[in-house]
């Protein structure tokens, strides 16, 4: 699976993911990816999310939707929201993965549980980054 | 006026650092790297932050390292059915498609979708119709397949017939 998402100079919030899926999935099985709310989501008044892991938890959590929803509702930065929703709701629950998001100040961030998560990010200033591991 | 910020992601895992040769950590944060400076070319530019995750996201579709588009994994059958969304947080617009073979990106298969037509998700032969009616490029089967992928599935479904499969998703999801 593959994501971006992005702040623009207006402040305009996007989010893109692509996947083949899982190795040796059944014929027809859909995860996380293509279902607005778990892997993929967008709206300017809180974050950007674009997830990739244990599709069928991400959908049963609504991953991307949830951190947005502590945003709105109960206050959270999007870091601490995030955060939360891959570390104890999905960690706790089989859902090996993570995510990259970003707020329409532009705040990034990139919470994962497994061993590593392939991400990078750049801000204006051109610091460009890539990570592999912790 | 906002700064303008962006991430990638290239999947999440069981990747082992042992397992990893410095050639192929290279490789990956290389093919990380591109993606980055796809969008951030359009962002840079005053573009819009749909426009800079698309063009981020194709980067990596034809990378064939990562599981997405060209080296996307397969599925039991030995065939690859790839997902992939878009979704516009100024307008909440959004588009999907699920279990296609064909558009070289299916990000703008999905981006189409989103478009091109009144719906958020499509599936089956009328989600390659809109693709194509919207000028996204397709390739055959064989554009996409990568033997790395390939010797996966051989050993994840060998596993299974040995009763040996972990039950980690980590280890598949790419």
């Amino acid at each position: 699976t593959v994501g971006a998402v992005a702040c623009d100079m207006q402040g305009n919030l996007a989010a893109a993911t692509s996947t083949g899926g899982m190795t040796a999935k059944a014929p027809g099985r859909v995860g996380d990816t293509p279902v607005i709310g778990a892997g993929t989501y967008a709206d300017n008044a809180t974050c950007a999310v674009s997830g990739t892991g244990h599709g069928e938890v991400f959908i049963r959590f609504t991953a991307a939707a949830e951190i947005a929803a502590r945003m709105r509702h109960g206050g959270q930065s999007l870091d601490q929201a995030a955060k939360h929703v891959v570390m104890q709701d999905l960690a706790q629950n089989d859902g090996s993965g993570g995510l990259i998001a970003v707020d329409a100040q532009g705040n990034l961030s990139r919470p994962f549980n497994s061993e590593g998560m392939y991400r990078g990010t750049v801000t204006q200033d051109g610091d460009f980054q890539t990570d592999i591991f912790r | 006026m906002t700064r303008f910020s962006l991430a990638v992601h290239g999947g999440a895992g069981t990747i082992r650092r042992a397992n990893l040769t410095p050639q192929a950590e290279a490789a990956y944060h290389n093919g990380l790297k591109r993606a980055l400076q796809a969008g951030h070319a359009v962002l840079a530019d005053h573009g819009s932050a749909m426009d800079a995750v698309t063009a981020a996201v194709c980067v990596l579709e034809d990378e064939p390292l990562f599981n997405a588009g060209r080296g996307a994994v397969f599925t039991s059958d030995g065939v690859q059915e790839m997902d992939a969304a878009v979704m516009d947080g100024a307008t909440r617009m959004a588009g999907a498609v699920a279990g296609i073979l064909g558009p070289r990106n299916p990000v703008m298969a999905a981006r189409a979708v989103m478009e091109h037509t009144d719906h958020v998700m499509l599936i089956g032969p009328n989600a390659l119709k809109v693709a194509r009616d919207a000028g996204v490029p397709f390739e055959d089967a064989g554009y996409f397949f990568t033997q790395a992928r390939w010797d996966a599935l051989q050993s994840t479904l060998k596993m299974r017939r040995d009763g040996i499969e972990d039950s980690d998703p980590a280890r598949r999801h790419g």
